[in-house]
């Protein structure tokens, strides 16, 4: 008998959160739209001024990139060299038009 | 494509979770291998 | 009691899946909040100063920061047609995208660390599809950890 009603249960909140998961992909669906027509018909006005990113890190070196989506960003594993400082790398590669890239100094 | 360089993290831009950049950012403090 | 065994892994599979989904609802939600407040701020901007601002002063989304210390000595090299660069870091550096930005100017009212104060929270309500509003409110409180309902 428990484990007649433990599966009634199961099968009952399976149920419930299939639901949830259809109104989750549901809402996604609502937001990605709504971001996209923010984008698309403000697009002149989704902008940041350099001050605006200077404010945000503080007394920092900022390189500012502007680049195609889906432009690929491969950051190797830094490798600690003897008697020599560790290089960091980050190599970018656009397939669908140049990569902008902004030195900003605030100093 | 896969991996530009060996043994390295990938990350695209406008298409990538910003996950992937925190998993970067993670990689690089830990520091050398 | 096998089939009781096979139902609960469905139902725990289901519940992680519904948690991660949730998780990148919130994560659209609070771009949308902090575009729609970008757009709003550089609007008022522009009508105060009666003109756009200088080309040269601003960066169009979407980009990516990379912030390094101002002591790091930075080498870079760039293929012909710009469609490569090779950057050389002596020192650690961090990459950001535009959205961690917009959290840091402030642009999604606090949403992201669940601090929002009952003025933000109300201009945060007002920047989402209604449907979704109920998520906002929680968001309010601090991430959604659980399978929260809302409504159809």
């Amino acid at each position: 008998c428990e484990l007649t009603n433990r599966l009634t249960e199961l099968k009952s909140e399976l149920e419930d959160l299939e639901q949830k998961e259809l109104i989750l992909d549901q809402q996604r669906c609502w937001i990605e739209q709504s971001i996209r027509n923010t984008t698309e018909d403000c697009s002149n006005l989704t902008y940041v001024k350099h001050e605006d990113i200077c404010n945000c890190f503080c007394g920092h070196t900022l390189l500012a990139v502007r680049a195609p989506s889906g432009t690929q960003l491969d950051v190797p594993i830094p490798k600690a060299v003897l008697n020599s400082p560790t290089k960091y790398q980050i190599y970018m590669k656009s397939i669908r038009g140049p990569i902008d890239v902004l030195l900003l100094n605030k100093h | 494509a896969g991996c530009l360089t060996p043994n390295s993290y990938t990350y695209r831009i406008n298409s990538s979770p910003s996950k992937e950049l925190s998993d970067i950012n993670r990689m690089i403090r830990q520091g050398c291998v | 009691a096998q089939e009781c065994q096979n139902l609960e892994v469905e139902r725990q599979r289901r519940l992680e899946r519904i948690k991660q989904k949730q998780s990148q609802l919130q994560e659209l939600i609070l771009q949308q909040i902090a575009f729609k407040n970008l757009v709003q701020r550089n609007r008022q901007s522009e009508q105060q100063a009666n003109r756009p601002p200088p080309p040269n002063s601003i960066i169009h989304l979407p980009f990516i920061i990379v912030n390094t210390s101002k002591k790091t000595v930075i080498d870079c090299s760039i293929s012909n047609d710009k469609f490569e660069y090779l950057f050389n870091f002596d020192s650690m550096f961090e990459i950001h995208d535009d959205i961690e930005v917009l959290k840091r100017m402030g642009m999604a009212c606090g949403l992201e660390v669940g601090k929002c104060s009952p003025e933000d929270l109300k201009v945060a309500r007002s920047l989402v599809p209604k449907a979704l509003e109920p998520y906002v409110i929680e968001m309010a409180k601090g991430p959604i950890s659980n399978v929260y309902i809302t409504g159809g």
